[in-house]
């Protein structure tokens, strides 16, 4: 701890019960996007559904481009600072329920 | 692929709404009631320091639109609208879990329900470090409200956290989001004027300088021209600027200033006060030693209040006193009514257009500086007097004909009420 503190402790951190998961990899960014509406569920029998990665290159380029960040598809430094930033638990994009549930029954 | 499935699944239980690009109205009542609900408190802040963030945070709101909130601390859980609590990992009994310190600082159901994650180190406005909780209640109270994610610079609904930027207030964007789902924010008023004083610059010199203010009831804003919207943080209960002036409200506020006299005035009922700018007060007396409040058939011979409203025109150096559907008009110098007065209104400023006329029971006359023109107002409307520019521009126009009528809130923006408990904060 620091040797001393201010007189009104307001620069003690109060010890810390559980941090949330840093979103360090594309797993975690997939939770990420998927959490918060990016994603979009799709039918799976429809022949041009994307593959996974392309769900989730669009996923991340529509975070890019509504955060202000370049829009590469790439989860890159930027993307990843940007998606650790403190935010509203709200989710960006609502999420079209009847596709994502058709698809969640069928599986 | 099947965690995501779960995660989408688990979404699906959320009560969704139709979050439409601009949002959606989610109350159809003007005045709401809120509480931090007793299991909520957090444990980081002082419960009144807990409460009055969260009153500024819906002041804020109502600062900017035709919503008042109320706080309620006793009625039936259920007749609150909008519920407020602190909570970490499974909290309050909502299906969603905080994620602990980081990302998630808060959410909000639209059914009237916020949530704040306690494992954040939430603090006071201008604590510096940490996450204010007022920028935070501000962007919840708005998703409550009805509006979505706003992805512009300087909108408080951006979902990311804003850090501290010094005096975080209402931008235009967000003030236009809230006033698109729930309207303007009209109404009549007691009184509008520009207040004059006078500056000296660092040279020495005497600037003179001016101020608008909207006067209702017991409270007034500070109305900043270049900006297009109120001083941030009004209305403010009358007795709070001017002393002495009845704290319910007045009539009308009149200055007179020639090369001769300077001297305001306040009315309220059949009686004025005197207004002393030098160390803003009332008089207590005239210099002959009578007392304030005086009676307006005294100070004004030919004129008995109450009286709708008044202003002074100094280009004729007469004060136009309005009475239901008359006008005085009152020669200062003579300390009379000037000949021919009272007359009725529509003789002294007749409609430019037919039958588009305030027909009297006038609210407000309003001579603006900025403007250079006389306004009357009515209830929500207002009719600007035909100036000396406007007839060299269209000679046929009247002498102090009124142009037709333009809706208040289009042309002063922002003039909201905050409920009456909110007035103090």
């Amino acid at each position: 701890e620091k040797l001393f503190h201010n007189r009104d402790h307001s620069d003690v951190q109060a010890p810390i019960s559980h941090q949330a998961e840093v979103i360090t990899d594309k797993y975690t960014a997939e939770i990420f996007l998927s959490r918060y509406g990016f994603f979009k569920p799709s039918d799976q029998d429809d022949y041009n559904t994307p593959t996974e990665s392309e769900a989730f290159i669009s996923a991340l380029k529509e975070f890019q481009q509504i955060s202000g960040l370049p829009v590469t598809g790439v989860f890159d430094e930027a993307t990843k600072v940007a998606m650790n930033k403190p935010r509203c638990g709200v989710p960006d994009k609502e999420i079209d329920l009847t596709a994502s549930s058709e698809a969640v029954r069928r599986r | 692929k099947r965690h995501l499935a779960t995660l989408v699944s688990r979404s699906r239980s959320r009560h969704k709404r139709d979050l439409s690009e601009s949002g959606y109205m989610a109350f159809s009542k003007k005045v709401l009631r809120w509480r931090l609900i007793g299991e909520g408190y957090s444990s980081q802040l002082s419960i009144e320091e807990q409460r009055y963030i969260l009153k500024l945070a819906f002041r804020m709101w109502s600062e900017v639109s035709p919503l008042e909130f109320v706080e309620d601390t006793r009625s039936p859980l259920e007749d609150v609208d909008i519920r407020l609590g602190f909570g970490t990992g499974r909290h309050l009994g909502c299906n969603q879990r905080f994620d602990g310190t980081g990302q998630e600082f808060a959410h909000a159901w639209f059914l009237g329900d916020i949530h704040f994650d306690d494992d954040e180190h939430f603090t006071a406005p201008n604590a510096g470090s940490g996450i204010s909780l007022l920028k935070v209640a501000v962007h919840e109270i708005g998703h409550v409200l009805g509006l979505p994610h706003i992805y512009r610079p300087g909108s408080i609904m951006q979902p990311s956290y804003l850090p501290n930027e010094s005096g975080f207030e209402m931008g235009w964007m967000d003030r236009k989001a809230i006033q698109h789902l729930y309207g303007d924010c009209k109404g009549r008023f007691n009184t509008v004027f520009d207040w004059i004083r006078k500056e000296k610059t660092p040279y020495g010199e005497v600037v003179i300088r001016f101020n608008t203010y909207f006067m209702r009831d017991g409270w007034y804003w500070l109305y900043e021209n270049k900006n297009n919207r109120t001083r941030y943080g009004d209305p403010v209960a009358l007795q709070v600027g001017w002393r002495g002036i009845p704290v319910d409200g007045v009539d009308a506020y009149v200055h007179v200033w020639s090369r001769k006299r300077d001297a305001m005035y306040f009315f309220k009922g059949t009686q004025f006060w005197r207004y002393n700018s030098e160390n803003d007060q009332v008089f207590q007396r005239d210099p002959e030693g009578h007392r304030y409040p005086m009676l307006i058939s005294k100070g004004f011979p030919g004129v008995s209040g109450p009286i709708d409203t008044a202003f002074y025109d100094r280009r004729d150096s007469l004060i136009y006193f309005f009475k239901n559907t008359l006008v005085y008009a009152f020669d200062v110098e003579a300390n009379s009514l000037a000949r021919g007065f009272p007359k009725n209104i529509k003789d002294v400023f007749p409609p430019v257009a037919s039958r588009d006329h305030p027909d009297g029971n006038i609210d407000a006359a309003y001579f603006s500086y900025t403007h250079n023109a006389v306004f009357l107002l009515k209830g929500t409307r207002f009719w600007q007097v035909v100036g000396s520019r406007d007839r060299r521009r269209r000679p046929f126009l009247p002498r102090n004909g009124l142009l037709p009528h333009k809706e208040v809130d289009q042309h002063w923006f922002d003039i909201c009420d905050v409920h009456p408990t909110a007035l103090k904060l």
